[in-house]
């Protein structure tokens, strides 16, 4: 975005160190995030609200009349199931809290899926309908839309690629790791994902080893031998999509899990558990 | 998705490297 020259504008402090998924449920804190959004959509005065599944956000949206689509995948459409029948927790925890912000904000409640908010919108899926099928109990009744891929195709040098990419998956090169990657090829390069995680931007290289913050996949992409990644949706979707064989490793994160998974069926990945 | 990463809550890193060698070819 500042590459490009656009205006951005940065949460505050006590904004950021909120964690979405944990405190949706308190409508104290929902409705504080609701009350920043809002202003931010008075300040910015847009036709239209792009959002990453951020609940506020939306309410924020429909409490001030702006058109919004939400950027989702197949679990972020309501009636989606891991296990094929339970509602996960993450989208039942926060509907009382939702609608206690809707009904103070004169907007009609929900019922018992969270997701059901995106559905009051656009759900713009970044991937093809071939990659990444929606299927679902209410598909039919939805505006969903598939946008295409987002990325363009990295041309590969197939055989020859020989470097490995940690996307999020390693936060420093320690003894353990050094040691087990000793006898890699090719350069091996760790995405830590935040500044805030293990290795500081700028930390020295140690031999083929080098680490940042991100890497950019159009430059190093045509490169890689493989991603071992932590099975996040555009990780995953853009290492199919460009024939980058993965190893996954979700955690206890269902999402990732279910991402990895998928990939796996598809022959591009072996997922690991912890 | 829930934004928390893995990094002490994986595999050995022995293992995730001799996983590497049992993936399909770069396309």
């Amino acid at each position: 975005v500042q590459a490009a020259g656009w205006p951005s504008k940065t949460y505050p402090p006590w904004a950021e160190a909120v964690d979405p998924w944990l405190s949706w449920s308190d409508p104290d804190v929902l409705m504080r995030a609701v009350e920043l959004d809002r202003q931010t959509l008075r300040d910015v005065a847009p036709s239209m609200v792009i959002n990453d599944c951020r609940i506020p956000m939306v309410i924020a949206a429909l409490a001030e009349g702006i058109q919004f689509a939400t950027i989702c995948q197949d679990n972020q459409v309501p009636g989606y199931c891991y296990d094929g029948s339970t509602i996960p927790a993450t989208w039942t925890l926060p509907v009382d809290a939702i609608n206690k912000v809707l009904a103070l904000l004169e907007i009609d409640p929900i019922a018992d899926d969270a997701r059901w908010l995106f559905a009051r919108g656009t759900m713009a899926v970044p991937s093809t309908a071939e990659l990444e099928p929606i299927v679902g109990p209410y598909v039919e009744e939805l505006d969903i839309v598939h946008t295409g891929l987002l990325n363009k195709q990295a041309s590969t040098s197939g055989s020859r690629a020989a470097d490995l990419l940690f996307y999020r998956t390693a936060g420093s090169a320690d003894e353990e790791f050094l040691a087990a990657f000793a006898d890699w090829n090719g350069s091996i390069y760790i995405a830590t994902g935040e500044t805030m995680v293990g290795a500081a931007p700028g930390e020295p290289s140690r031999g083929r080893v080098q680490i940042g913050t991100l890497w950019d996949l159009d430059a190093i992409g045509p490169g890689l031998r493989a991603v071992v990644h932590h099975g996040g949706h555009g990780t995953t979707l853009r290492c199919i999509a460009e024939g980058i064989p993965a190893v996954v490793l979700p955690g206890p994160n269902p999402e990732r899990t279910a991402n990895g998974e998928r990939a796996e069926r598809l022959g591009r990945a072996i997922v690991m558990h912890a | 998705g829930p934004a928390v990463d893995v990094t002490g809550d994986r595999p050995a890193w022995s293992d995730v490297r001799a996983a590497l060698d049992h993936l399909p070819p770069r396309l």
